[in-house]
């Protein structure tokens, strides 16, 4: 019995170590190996493979307990769907905003993108430049302006066009800045104010490198104005975004997409059971 | 943590007015906890926590501290030391113009940072000028050329030639002309583990010969700072580091895991989106950052 508990013990080490690699954090962790201690009590797990295999399910419980509404919708949802893509600076939304212009351009739906950030240099010319690709129309101000006029004038020319799908661009903005998250929610005021229940999807393109930093991120942006969802960029490097699992575990708000690369076809619908895989791999 | 051996010499001191093992295992189980809630990579933060136990068992009690206090004093001390510790200056080339390139993964801040370090070096002295040498992302020279125009800084953009390394030679020629002594290379943002895009930093470093390479990394980056950091050292080699976004709340352990990594200082700290928010790193307010 006590040579079977000092096994166990380096095994959940192991798994401890792979876990913690992949952004997990301790929090998470410790959760995640105390409970397959708690099953070790009462099933047989001999070994690395079987105890990882349990470590498998019980991340999936975790990444499965909402539902995931599918994105591509059915004939009763509203028109404009008003999609708002937040999140911090550089994270890639305004190319998964190109993104998805792409991938609802290929459903034959009618695309509109908005360019809400209005602060950064050339941002307004980098979404012009994807809905070029993406045979797009684009709404935009100069430099400077109010990103929630943006908003109101591409809603208002979404409604009026028949566009099926609006994606408004917003300009990235830590979460720690106050002023920065009350412009957002100004932004999301004027949308509900013009039409009712939009936006409907807020979101939240987060970096797979961040790492514990992801937690009050989704936390701040949700309290701020609802995320709906969350596409994880850059997964195509070498990171885990193991850190999902603390956010899916705390604040249970779906992961929805995932984007593998700076290519407009480059975003898939999230498969909780390859990015199990993959953290193991 | 220690050996049979060193264990049973330690029972004997015990109570000596030294700290005692038990002291010291405690608080490193919470200190651990504490780094890696801080990003700290894993195998780093292993390796620091065996590092400052050394250090903390047997060390003398100071009168004034809680064992607690004493061994968080010791980490303190600990990081501050290894975060620091270097010039962190930028190396000037007595045959002008200095060339500072920029490389790193997307959106870490890299363009952003260009126009920091050209108003920073201004403010200084030198004649900058900026290189655009980012052809792939969307409206990249356009973004310097905007950042730039703002700051009334010289940029250098690719005309009909789009290779990297003429754009960069071609700037160096411009430069020479003109009399400017600070060129900034903003390049493309790519993944370490992208071997046709490293390929391309290191022609481009080998035809040009920056004086110095300056890895631009993202303040919030987890575990993963030990892969990107390993592998932009080992492929292509850079002389120092600058954080960024470390305006926001994240603790910025990466600047523990890229420094053990690669032996490389962080030079500067990017604090805002405006080009006045680059600052001289500090380690010791890196440390206290850390440690939450
Ligand atoms: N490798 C990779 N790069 C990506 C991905 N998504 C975006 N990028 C790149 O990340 C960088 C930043 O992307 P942006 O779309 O400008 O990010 P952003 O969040 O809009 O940035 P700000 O508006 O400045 O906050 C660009 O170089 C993109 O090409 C991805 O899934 N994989
Ligand atoms: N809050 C904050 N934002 C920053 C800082 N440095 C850069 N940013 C923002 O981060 C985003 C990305 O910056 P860029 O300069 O475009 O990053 P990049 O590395 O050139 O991106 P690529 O060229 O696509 O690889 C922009 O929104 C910048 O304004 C910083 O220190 N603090
Ligand atoms: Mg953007
Ligand atoms: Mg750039």
């Amino acid at each position: 019995i006590k040579g079977h508990r000092t096994l166990d013990e380096e095994v959940l080490d192991e798994i401890e170590a792979t876990l913690l690699q992949a952004d997990v954090g301790p929090e998470t962790t410790s959760k995640i190996i105390s409970r397959i201690r708690e099953r070790g009590r009462r099933e047989k797990m001999e070994g690395l493979k079987a105890v990882k295999k349990v470590v498998k399910e019980e991340i999936l419980a975790i990444m499965d307990s909402a539902p995931t509404a599918d994105m591509s919708h059915s004939m009763s949802i509203p028109r404009p769907y008003v999609i708002m893509v937040v999140g911090v600076n550089g994270t890639g939304k305004t190319t998964t905003a190109g993104k998805l212009a792409r991938k609802f351009g290929k459903e034959g739906k009618k695309v509109l993108l908005a360019a809400a950030d209005t602060f950064r240099a050339a941002a307004t010319e980098q979404l012009e430049i994807w809905a070029k690709r993406t045979g797009a129309d684009i709404v935009r101000h100069k430099s400077g302006s109010d990103p929630a006029a943006v908003a109101f004038d591409a809603l208002s020319a979404a409604l009026s066009r028949r566009t099926d799908i609006l994606i408004i661009d917003t300009a990235g903005r830590l979460h720690t800045r106050t002023n920065l998250m009350e412009q957002l929610k100004k932004i999301k005021r004027v949308l509900g104010g013009l039409l009712e229940g939009a936006p409907h999807e807020a979101l939240l393109v987060l970096d797979a490198t961040t790492g514990q930093n992801a937690i009050p991120q989704v936390d701040y942006f949700n309290q701020a104005v609802g995320i709906s969802g969350i596409v994880l960029s850059k997964l195509d490097g070498t990171a885990k975004g193991g850190v999902v699992i603390a956010i899916r575990d705390r604040l249970s708000i779906p992961l929805r997409m995932i984007g593998i690369g700076e290519g407009p076809d480059d975003l898939r619908d999230f498969d909780p059971s390859e990015f199990v895989e993959a953290l193991f791999g | 943590l220690l050996s049979e051996g060193l264990e049973q010499v330690f029972r004997k001191l015990g109570k000596r007015g030294k700290l005692s093992e038990s002291d010291v295992r405690n608080c490193l189980r919470d200190i651990r906890r504490v780094l890696l809630e801080a990003d700290v990579n894993y195998k780093v933060t292993r390796e620091f926590i065996e590092r400052v136990g050394e250090k903390a068992i047997g060390a003398k009690v100071l009168k004034s501290l809680t064992p607690a206090q004493q061994v968080i004093k010791i980490v303190y001390d600990e990081l501050t030391y290894l975060m620091g510790g270097s010039a962190v200056g930028i190396n000037f080339s007595p045959a002008p113009p200095t060339v500072i390139m920029l490389v790193g993964l997307q959106g870490g801040g890299k363009t952003t940072v260009a126009a920091k370090l050209a108003r920073y070096f201004r403010s200084k002295g030198k004649s900058p000028m900026l290189v655009a040498v980012d052809t792939r992302r969307p409206a990249a020279v356009e973004q310097l050329r905007v950042l730039g125009l703002a700051l009334d800084v010289p940029v250098h953009s690719p005309d009909a030639n789009t290779d990297p390394i003429d754009i960069c030679t071609d700037a160096v020629t411009a430069a020479r002309r003109s009399g400017l002594d600070l060129l900034i290379l903003d390049t493309a943002g790519r993944l370490h583990v992208d071997q046709e895009m490293m390929e391309e930093l290191v022609k481009i470093r080998e035809r040009v010969r920056p004086h110095e390479i300056l890895l631009v990394a993202d303040g919030m980056t987890g575990q993963d700072a030990v892969n990107i950091a390993g592998e932009f050292h080992e492929r292509l080699g850079f002389d120092g580091v600058i954080l960024t976004k470390l305006d926001g709340d994240a603790r910025g352990g990466a600047a523990l895991s890229i420094r053990t990594v690669t032996g490389k200082p962080i030079k500067f700290v990017g604090v805002g989106e405006k080009v006045d928010a680059l600052e001289v790193f500090h380690p010791e307010r890196m440390a206290s950052r850390i440690l939450g």
